[in-house]
């Protein structure tokens, strides 16, 4: 995190905000709630209050402006910059400014008024941009479900360095963004993708391109951003050129970087019993058009080219794949089954049936 | 006279680095190698803070980043 060149803070902790005007492309309640909301968010990790007034001179003044609007710092129409908000202050000092020309919502359509006016009140409490790709206060938009928000522990540490801790008996802990070379690294998902790989990790994944040497950190909401988070497993369906995801008992197809239309579905519409309320890991083998889907210590096998579920299913996992327990991911690479636990990753080869390497999880990556 | 997109670019590149990375080039320098070498250091400035591969030159990875809606307000100084 960053906090602002010579550190402005607010005097009192106890501040006010008033909004100005509302953009047309929301019911007025909608944008009251957003706001309400972004102000939340630093409520609840500070010893900070807001108080919203409908007159006069309040400490924070939130507005909707077009263009050329008298502070210096035009706008510029649709996307581009979506807003700004001036570091703590007399007059304009704390104000924030939204870009009239974005088409703002209150869901993942547009721009979300909550994830923005989230951003803006960070830096109208004395906070700057970080470079934690995962924080709040990263200078490039990320949709994250309001349901689903939690603030990360970069901005947390970094609103707390000025303001202190929360006055909640329990402190408020945030999520971190994983790193790559981090040897206690482990996935969610993993699954290929036209000749890429892409591994799962919380709201994140990590795109790599077996050629190239960067990592390709990505958030899973830039490219989705219906399914912001905790993917559990996922495979990829090369005739079709589809990816699968799976998160609880859903499942969404992925046409490239599109979701496809009339999804999610329900996982029991492949044909698993009742009894199974999530999957733990999947692949498919392109040779055999055959899908295995990894539940606790059993697994399924799914026949790609009747659409149905193999007779004689599910079967014990350490009965034919030699790993015990739950597995967190798997794919199919070469003429291998890459099977993730941990930290650790398991080679498989189909052939001889026996686990031929152990590796690190993030083995893939360029450390 | 169509613009040749090198200079659409270029002219994407610098007034990003302007706006959020206080980017002081003047907008004719005589020294052309001196304003070359001014906006290759504020790019990897950007690069660097924007975790992406650090060259200096504006990539494909660093004008997809540049193009992305943010916020308004600079990176790097006030």
């Amino acid at each position: 995190y960053v906090l602002t060149e010579g550190h402005p803070k607010w005097s009192t902790n106890d501040l006010t905000y008033r909004i100005i005007n509302r953009t047309p492309d929301m019911r007025p309640a909608d944008v009251d709630e957003a706001i309400k909301q972004a102000f939340e968010v630093w409520s609840n990790v500070t010893p900070l209050t807001f108080r919203r007034i409908e007159d006069g001179e309040a400490d924070i003044m939130i507005s909707f402006q077009y263009r050329d609007h008298g502070d210096n710092s035009p706008f510029d129409g649709p996307n581009g910059i979506l807003a700004h908000a001036f570091q703590p202050g007399l007059r304009i000092g704390g104000d924030v400014h939204f870009d009239e020309e974005e088409t703002w919502t209150k869901d993942s359509r547009g721009y979300s008024l909550f994830n923005v006016a989230a951003h803006e009140l960070g830096h109208s409490l004395g906070l700057s941009h970080s470079t934690d790709p995962g924080a709040l206060m990263f200078p490039t938009y990320t949709y994250v479900d309001p349901k689903e928000f939690h603030l990360h522990q970069d901005d947390i540490n970094g609103i707390q360095a000025i303001y202190g801790p929360s006055l909640k008996p329990v402190q408020p802990t945030g999520h971190s963004t994983p790193e790559a070379c981090n040897p206690n690294l482990s996935f969610d998902a993993v699954a290929t993708l036209r000749g890429e790989m892409l591994f799962f990790k919380d709201r994140f994944f990590w795109r790599k391109h077996p050629q190239r040497m960067d990592n390709g950190f990505n958030i899973i909401s830039d490219f989705w951003p219906t399914l912001s988070s905790g993917i559990q497993a996922a495979y990829e369906n090369v005739e079709k050129d589809q990816v699968v995801v799976f998160k609880e008992s859903k499942y969404w197809v992925l046409n490239g970087f599109d979701i496809a239309y009339g999804y999610p579905k329900r996982i029991h519409q492949l044909g698993f019993p009742r009894t199974v309320k999530r999957i733990n890991a999947v692949f498919s083998d392109e040779n055999t058009r055959k899908t295995y889907f990894f539940v606790n210590d059993k697994y399924w096998r799914y026949d790609e080219n009747t659409q149905s579920m193999d007779k004689g299913y599910p079967r014990k996992i350490i009965k034919d794949f030699g790993i015990t327990g739950k597995v967190d991911a798997v794919f199919q690479h070469e003429d291998y089954i890459y099977f993730f636990r941990g930290t650790n990753q398991y080679q498989f080869d189909p052939k001889t049936k026996r686990v031929v390497r152990i590796l690190r999880s993030n083995s893939w990556f360029t450390c | 006279v169509p613009v040749d997109p090198e200079d659409d670019t270029a002219r994407l590149v610098e007034s990003y680095l302007n706006h959020f990375y206080g980017l002081k080039t003047e907008a004719h320098s005589r020294f052309r190698g001196k304003k070359i070498e001014a906006v290759s250091e504020t790019l990897k400035e950007m690069q660097l803070f924007l975790g992406l591969e650090v060259t200096g030159k504006y990539d494909d990875e660093t004008t997809k980043m540049m193009k992305q809606p943010r916020c308004g307000m600079p990176d790097i100084g006030n």
